[in-house]
């Protein structure tokens, strides 16, 4: 989901 | 070697209350510093971060770092075993493939322990951005769990709206709609019954009450529950667990609703 997407950009890249 | 002995068992057993719904397993990261746990839940919409500072328990050992893969439902299951106030070590060598839990009656007549297996988890690295948040909300726990609780009848979704007035929190569905404002409190004779808000820029926001409500599961550790919000970054609920370190969760805004 876009959720999970916009998640993942903002703890995976800080 | 690690061993960390915990006055307030009960502490322990609200944490993992707080997170077993959330988490199926979760790695323990311990260091001299003390613990810290960060996880995405099973459906990677928020994520948990718990930090159980040294200086909060009554005895802290940690030799060297130590990664310990907990399934929870196993941890909750001993957990679940000990008495509210028995005193909680959790003990485990260098290198070991199993944590032990001691649980001590405060009179000391018993004492039981349990063994654990770990598992080796495969968990990604995540970063928790440092961030200037628009809105600081501080109320009180209970309140705040009654709020979500009430609003979940409503629909899937909550609003939130924090302006310098005060916040609102909304809910529409097929029964209509809900709204529920909260006051900045002017004079209060507890804190923790206060409501404050902190305000830089208004902020509305839409979050899924299915995740809102499993936060509120830490509601036993604080009487008073913060929210940070600002647009376009996640949600922070941060619940303070006594002296010894606080349980935060991040939840992603609804998107493209």
């Amino acid at each position: 989901s876009k959720e999970q997407q916009f998640m993942k950009v903002y703890f995976y890249n800080p | 070697m690690f061993e960390a002995r915990l006055v307030q068992g009960a502490l322990l057993k609200k944490v993992m209350e707080a997170i077993k719904e959330l988490l199926n397993e979760a790695s323990f990261d311990c260091a001299h510093s003390g613990i810290l746990l960060q996880a995405m839940d099973n459906s990677h919409v928020s994520l948990v971060s718990l930090n159980l500072r040294r200086e909060g328990f009554d005895k802290y050992r940690c030799d060297r770092n130590l990664v310990m893969g907990m399934n929870l439902s196993s941890m909750s299951k001993i957990l679940k075993c000990a008495s509210n106030d028995d005193i909680i070590t959790m003990k485990a060598q260098d290198n070991a493939d199993t944590v032990t839990f001691v649980f001590e009656s405060p009179k000391q007549e018993k004492i039981s322990d349990y063994e654990m297996k770990l598992t080796n988890l495969d968990q990604d690295h995540l970063g928790i951005p440092e961030t200037e948040y628009s809105c600081v909300i501080k109320l009180p726990s209970a309140e705040f769990a009654r709020i979500c609780r009430d609003l979940s009848q409503f629909g899937e979704s909550i609003v939130i709206s924090c302006t310098k007035e005060g916040v609102k929190f909304s809910a529409a569905g097929d029964i209509g709609t809900a709204n529920i404002k909260l006051a900045q409190t002017a004079t209060v004779d507890k804190e923790e019954d206060a409501v404050m808000v902190d305000m830089q820029e208004p902020v509305t926001l839409t979050f899924a009450c299915k995740y809102l409500n499993m936060f509120t599961k830490a509601t036993p550790l604080s009487p008073q529950v913060c929210l940070s919000m600002s647009p376009d970054v996640p949600l922070v609920v941060e619940y303070k667990i006594e002296d010894i370190g606080h349980i935060r969760y991040y939840l992603a805004p609804r998107i493209g609703d």
